[in-house]
């Protein structure tokens, strides 16, 4: 049949592989061969003839002795097709066309296989196969394709490069945990492979970083949706491990990653990750020096890096929707009924289950309210460049009035996260973080709160707590804003009520 | 939302208050043995670890990994490397062979004779590091030769020797002193 | 709550962790320096 000969071909190319180098000229003439004698002429058989290929080196890796050469075949697959990313004619159809193709073919196979009943799937081999284009990939592409001889293929490979890398970050999405979750350790392998994160990472114009932000929210996805109160399974917590590990090597090789999409990954990562939390809301730009945080006279006004804007990769207005208009306009010109139009539409038409330290489901949207709070941030840092610090850091502008509004007029759960939200904004020193400890150090100490005072207090302090007790480290930010509301002349913390009626915080309390 | 929902995380001793939350996920861990398993710092300096990342978990990481490189063309297809008069250069016979590894270096030998079990070089590089007056260990599988400082004291069977010798550490690459009492039938 | 299938695979995923060396540079062919020849048993037999 068609597809044993496919095999045959296949098992051919394996065998040539294991007696000459991949370079030697006889390579390329089989190569040729292939094509002039139609095995890979067009898209049809190019289909056909990777389906059976890959096929074939599944079943090779599932029937090899394990303590042997297991990946023979799968080493020789992945040559095969990066000899064909640059040898090719491509005539029938062009380079992006078959690299979609061969991770269309690599899915199905994959798919079919994990999705069988007693399946033998085994993630292994296709992870090799995609750690094998990879490594052949980078060697190939060092220093601008300068391996390859001939100018109009090296300036298309150039070009393509991008491709190649967003491409294979679009097909690892589509096999994420959620989906294939006997793949979820080869995922967060690959995700984190030496050839392909740090080369996402510094792609020119960051055009990496959205694929592979979506990549890091599959993960956290996952572990949201299985993070639940009653027990978290043994593979849970090594998933959780992995991932904690690699944000770690992320936080120290490209801080400014992590600093630019905070505002994405905290719209994704469970509630319950403190630490997790911690370490991504923690990193620092390199070259930054972090003053003491524990120092009660530090003046942040006096720190320079401290009226710098941060950068926001994701510009959270886009998930404003139609609430941008309100927010702006209220920005603007305050008024009640635009304050009652932002107040009103941040609850959720219906519940939804989400666990968190203390609560099982929310009813407010939690997305459109960090939303709404980084971007009142971002407006208040470029008015303070615009016009004057003055100009935000004032109880009456209406930057601040909007959240306070929004605290006074809300729900508990509404006044938790907000404040959770602006907490998220105390990071490393810069506008955002200055501004945020200028408001929440006076909504702490405000006279106008009324009754609500004392929730007001308990549930900034409740959101401190959360993030001081965990285990390192702490962004400087958040320490930074607790030594202040410890050495305050005109609230003590020790004699607030919220504090008396759980002797286990003012026992942390008075030891600090 | 208030102070008290935060006592499962403070009260770790209360079992049933702990049990509400995942401590390692919540409260989380000391991150120092993390941090040192990544290589963070390393020598009190920071590097990059990405490029040489092994694998999300420390205990999948037990070998280093190959890191990114570029071999420019010059250094491929050198002539006369190894006193070789084929590019890229071979070690195929014994007889023939043999004078061009006399030329070598000590650490050369050994890396010749680690590098390439059960073949031609193997044989020649064991033949010449014996000329040399090394011996080779069967069970430590390591080559010593002794120390010329220290004359040995031979045990009163004669089966075995106390004295100083130096050893080729093939996983430290280098040549270290050592005590030690020498059995006759375990060298070679 | 995870369905029990999908446990079932998860688990097997971590019982099949792609390790370093999964993820090392293939060893494809490469000219050998030197041709095979039987040698001591004692010497070492892995490179």
């Amino acid at each position: 049949s068609e597809t044993e000969k496919y095999y045959l071909i296949f098992t051919e190319w394996v065998k040539l592989l294991q007696k000459v180098e991949h370079d030697d000229e006889l390579v390329t003439v089989f190569l040729r061969q292939m094509v002039d004698r139609g095995v890979l002429s067009d898209t049809d058989s190019l289909i056909n003839f990777c389906k059976a290929s890959f096929e074939l080196s599944i079943l090779a890796f599932k029937a090899s002795d394990p303590t042997g050469e297991v990946f023979v075949s799968i080493d020789a697959l992945a040559m095969l097709v990066t000899k064909l990313l640059v040898v090719q004619e491509f005539e029938d159809y062009s380079r992006n066309e078959y690299l979609d193709i061969i991770f269309c073919i690599l899915t199905m196979v994959f798919s079919k296989d994990h999705e069988q009943d007693n399946s033998t799937f085994n993630e292994r081999p296709y992870f090799r196969f995609f750690s094998n284009i990879l490594s052949e990939w980078s060697s190939l592409r060092g220093h601008d394709f300068i391996k390859i001889t001939d100018q109009q293929i090296r300036k298309e490979l150039i070009e393509f490069d991008n491709y190649f890398y967003n491409t294979f970050a679009s097909y690892l999405h589509l096999i994420q945990p959620v989906a294939f979750p006997g793949f979820s350790f080869a995922f967060i392998t690959l995700l984190s492979h030496r050839m392909f994160l740090p080369n996402m990472l510094r792609l020119e114009n960051k055009s990496g970083w959205k694929n592979l932000t979506i990549l890091i929210i599959d993960l956290f996805r996952f572990l949201d949706q299985y993070t639940g109160k009653v027990g978290i399974s043994n593979a849970i917590s090594v998933v959780y491990k992995g991932a904690l590990r690699v944000i770690i090597g992320i936080s120290n090789d490209f801080p400014e990653y992590l600093i630019e999409n905070h505002y994405e990954f905290m719209n994704a990562l469970p509630s319950s990750y403190a630490q997790l939390k911690n370490v991504m809301l923690a990193a620092i730009p390199k070259k930054i020096m972090l003053p003491n945080p524990y120092d009660n006279g530090l003046d942040m006004d006096k720190i320079d890096s401290c009226k710098m804007q941060p950068t926001v990769f994701y510009d959270p207005v886009v998930d404003l929707h139609s609430f941008k208009k309100p927010v702006d306009n209220y920005l603007r010109i305050p008024s009640n009924s635009l304050m009652r139009t932002i107040i009103n539409g941040v609850y959720r038409d219906e519940y939804s289950f989400k666990s968190g330290i203390g609560y099982d489901y929310v009813s407010v949207d939690q997305k459109l309210v960090r939303a709404v709070v980084l971007h009142v941030g971002v407006e208040a840092g470029l008015e303070s460049e615009k016009t004057s610090s003055g100009a935000i850091f004032n109880a009456k502008s209406s930057y601040y009035t909007l959240l306070f509004n929004l605290l006074n007029e809300g729900s508990s759960e509404v006044r938790f996260k907000v404040i959770e939200a602006m907490m998220e904004q105390l990071r490393y020193p810069n506008i955002h973080t200055h501004w945020f400890t200028f408001v929440l150090k006076n909504m702490f100490t405000s006279e106008e709160w009324g009754e609500q005072k004392s929730e007001i207090q308990e549930i900034i302090l409740r959101n401190i707590f959360e993030r001081i007790i965990v285990n390192k480290p702490h962004p400087w930010g958040v320490t930074v804003l607790f030594t202040q509301l410890l050495n305050l002349n005109n609230v003590k913390l020790l004699s607030l009520p919220c504090v008396k009626k759980v002797p286990e915080i003012e026992n942390i309390l008075k030891i600090l | 939302f208030g102070l008290e929902a935060l006592l499962p995380l403070i009260k770790q001793d209360d079992t049933e208050l702990s049990k509400k939350y995942n401590h390692a996920m919540t409260i989380g861990t000391d991150l120092s043995s993390m941090l040192h398993s990544l290589g963070i710092p390393r020598d009190n300096q920071r590097y990059r670890i990405l490029d040489t990342f092994q694998s999300p978990w420390a205990e999948t990481s037990r070998s280093e990994v190959e890191p990114r490189f570029f071999t420019p063309e010059s250094f491929k297809n050198i002539p006369n490397v190894l006193q070789s008069k084929v590019t890229p250069p071979v070690f195929n016979s014994i007889e023939n062979d043999q004078q061009r590894v006399t030329l070598f270096q000590d650490e050369t030998l050994f890396y010749l004779f680690y590098k390439h079990p059960g073949t031609v070089i193997q044989e020649l590089t064991y033949l010449e590091l014996r000329k040399r007056n090394w011996r080779y260990h069967k069970t430590l599988k390591a080559w010593l030769t002794k120390d010329p400082m220290v004359e040995p004291l031979v045990s009163g069977d004669g089966l075995s020797e106390r004295g100083s010798y130096i050893f080729f550490d093939p996983q430290r690459w280098e040549k270290c002193q050592r005590e030690f009492v020498l059995f006759y039938n375990a060298i070679m | 709550e995870m369905p029990d299938r999908m446990v079932s695979q998860l688990e097997s995923s971590l019982l099949n962790c792609p390790d370093s060396l999964d993820a090392d540079t293939p060893y494809l062919y490469r000219n050998p320096l030197s041709l095979p020849h039987p040698t001591s048993i004692f010497f070492p037999s892995e490179p």
